[in-house]
């Protein structure tokens, strides 16, 4: 464990529950993409499957039983408690075209052909794409609310984290895992647009609205 | 090793 993995999974942690925590106060998902949480569940899903075959440390299991839970919790309250206030007609991004391809290459690009380790890949390539419903569902109506900027500010920051973390790791351990690199640097690039309109916008007071 | 298979990160 080194300080940006600390770090990067506190800070994702604080977007899952800043997400419930907004769902849940103003008993609202306006502006939130559910197809977004659903990719998230499935992402947290088919990656924490080894919480059945393997245990690595308590710190290890609880943040992965701690992810599980919030993200349905977060698809139960969006599509079940409070659906009369989730925007279906803004939440119109093709997900098909984002598993599908995924699922395709995790078959193809792994690091071994095994069941657990091509959900692994499946999971890791997916969560670099997860987001985009939910940012395109920002670009159709124009604009955020500012709790909904910090939370997606920190859950592009945590992946950022994590490829200072490899950097950390490869310099120190040699360890490195090409699929993650490449799938976090793919995931952080996604988030450079929001991040240049919420540092220049959201910090400064301003609502984030689009086009910037 | 380089590509080591340990899988602790989340």
């Amino acid at each position: 464990m080194n300080v940006f993995r600390l770090t990067g999974d506190l800070s994702h942690l604080a977007a899952i529950i800043i997400l419930l925590l907004k769902i849940w106060k103003s008993r609202s998902c306006a502006g939130i993409s559910g197809k977004s949480q659903i990719l998230f569940a499935i992402v947290f899903t088919t990656r924490y499957l080894d919480l059945l075959t393997s245990f690595i440390s308590i710190y290890n299991t609880s943040m992965k039983v701690i992810y599980i839970g919030c993200a349905y919790a977060t698809v139960y309250l969006i599509y079940m408690k409070f659906r009369a206030t989730y925007d279906g007609n803004h939440d119109s991004f093709r997900v098909e075209f984002l598993v599908v391809p995924v699922g395709g290459l995790a078959v193809l690009v792994n690091h071994d052909f095994s069941f657990l380790e091509i959900l692994w890949t499946f999971s890791i390539y997916l969560e670099s794409v997860a987001i985009l419903p939910q940012l395109f569902m920002i670009s159709k109506t124009g604009e955020a609310e500012t709790i909904t900027t910090h939370y997606l500010f920190c859950l592009g920051l945590y992946r950022a984290l994590y490829l200072l973390n490899w950097i950390w790791r490869f310099y120190f351990e040699s360890f490195f895992d090409m699929i993650a690199i490449v799938a976090g640097v793919v995931q952080t690039v996604l988030y450079c647009d929001f991040f240049y309109l919420y540092i220049t916008k959201v910090l400064k007071g301003k609502k984030l609205s689009l086009p910037a | 090793g380089i590509d080591s298979k340990h899988k602790d990160e989340l």
